[in-house]
């Protein structure tokens, strides 16, 4: 397995807070679960109506998702889970150079 | 040659520093390559002086991808463009007029020790990998370390966040030894162009201040036209602007520092996509970001021969 598998079950999750609150809640949730964020570079810039892509890792990937239906935040999950996302690119890859 | 290297996957450091040999061995016509120093494990920092060689004056581009190591996308774009330059010299009139009016100094991973270590370690690792003596963390972010209002904005003084900007400007060796060529070499650059992902933007200066820069109109107008002729090859929208209104306020980044000392056309380009992949885009995807991507370069690089001061 690509990098140990160490992305197994990890998801990249789109987050779009829409109220000050959210925002709030999001910046605390972001410390305490120390996700990695994809976009925007640093959680200072998340406001109201920002997308946020954040790396979650697979064992904390359930109590950020409880957080979200708490918190009543719009999200989207747009990777389900990062090893696969890699393997598969691998594996084209694999059957590209055969081709 | 060129043929034999695949320009559509990525490829590691060792594999692009490889290539960089060989197309210095192969195309001393056109080709230099040196080292402007070594990076924090010790890696060159290998640069590609590109254009047809002269004894006459001429002036220059700078060309840097891979700051951020997990933007993948960047380096692949720089070994794209040496290829379609070299490629297309004879059949494309734009093509030589730049190559024999210009020089592009290209560094395609400008974090050497960020890249590899992406490649054996952590997909998603941003930083360098330089140590720090009071925490655990390594790492600085290579576009919070140049001096300009540093540390300031959108920067953080925490060594283990993504964005630390550094005990102090110009501490990451890398960014130094760019900073030291830049210095040493302004008065005949006349573009700084960077390269990272993902949002499809293209920005210039300020990032660390809401202003609008002296020389805007033609900055616009070049950054209008290329978006234009980007979105003209597979309809991909890129949005431009100031950073900090088109992006965020941030300050300490390479573009509003090449900027700030005498270069006086400053762009980043934040490639493909919006978040679909995002640092994953996928191999099957280089050649069109990177064809697009080629078409803004050149109009860039074309607008500022002829209609810029």
């Amino acid at each position: 397995h690509l990098y140990n598998n160490r992305y197994a079950g990890d998801k990249v999750i789109r987050l779009l807070p829409k109220t000050e609150g959210q925002v709030h809640a999001l910046k605390k949730m972001y410390h305490q679960l120390q996700v990695d964020l994809w976009q925007p570079s640093s959680i200072s810039y998340v406001s109201e109506g920002t997308a946020v892509d954040v790396h979650i890792l697979q064992n904390a990937s359930q109590a950020l998702l409880a957080f979200l239906h708490e918190a009543n935040i719009q999200y989207t999950i747009l990777i389900k889970d990062l090893q696969k996302t890699l393997e598969k690119e691998s594996s084209l890859r694999t059957q590209r150079n055969r081709r | 040659s060129l043929s034999a290297y695949n320009y559509e996957v990525y490829h590691s450091l060792e594999e692009i520093q490889d290539w960089m040999h060989q197309l210095n061995k192969t195309y001393t016509g056109f080709i230099h390559m040196f080292s402007i120093g070594r990076s924090y494990e010790g890696r060159s920092l290998f640069i590609l002086k590109l254009g047809r060689r002269s004894q006459a004056y001429k002036r220059a581009v700078w060309i840097d991808c891979g700051i951020h190591a997990r933007e993948w996308i960047g380096p692949a774009f720089c070994q794209w463009f040496v290829k379609e330059a070299l490629l297309t010299y004879r059949s494309d009139p734009a093509m030589k007029k730049m190559l024999n009016h210009l020089y592009f100094y290209i560094m395609p991973v400008f974090n050497v020790d960020g890249y590899h270590f992406s490649w054996t370690h952590d997909r998603f690792w941003r930083k360098t990998r330089s140590r720090n003596s009071r925490f655990h963390c390594r790492g600085v972010d290579a576009n919070r370390n140049w001096k300009v209002k540093w540390c300031v904005e959108g920067a953080s003084m925490h060594p283990c966040d993504d964005t630390y900007c550094g005990p102090f400007p110009e501490s990451e060796p890398e960014v130094k030894a760019v900073a030291n060529f830049l210095r040493k070499h302004r008065k005949h650059i006349r573009a700084y162009l960077s390269f990272h992902a993902y949002a499809q933007m293209l920005l210039y200066p300020y990032s660390y201040k809401y202003a609008t820069i002296p020389n805007f109109s033609c900055v616009e107008s070049a950054a209008h036209k290329a978006v234009k002729a980007l979105r003209s090859v597979y309809g991909v929208q890129y949005r431009y602007g100031p950073a900090s209104h088109t992006l965020y306020v941030s300050s300490g980044s390479s573009m509003d520092w090449a900027y700030k000392n005498g270069i006086p056309y400053s762009f980043a380009f934040e490639l493909r996509d919006t978040g679909y992949f995002g640092f994953l885009l996928p191999e099957m995807l280089i050649k069109p970001t990177c064809t697009e991507t080629m078409l803004a370069v050149k109009n860039i690089t074309m607008h500022l021969l002829k209609k810029c001061p």
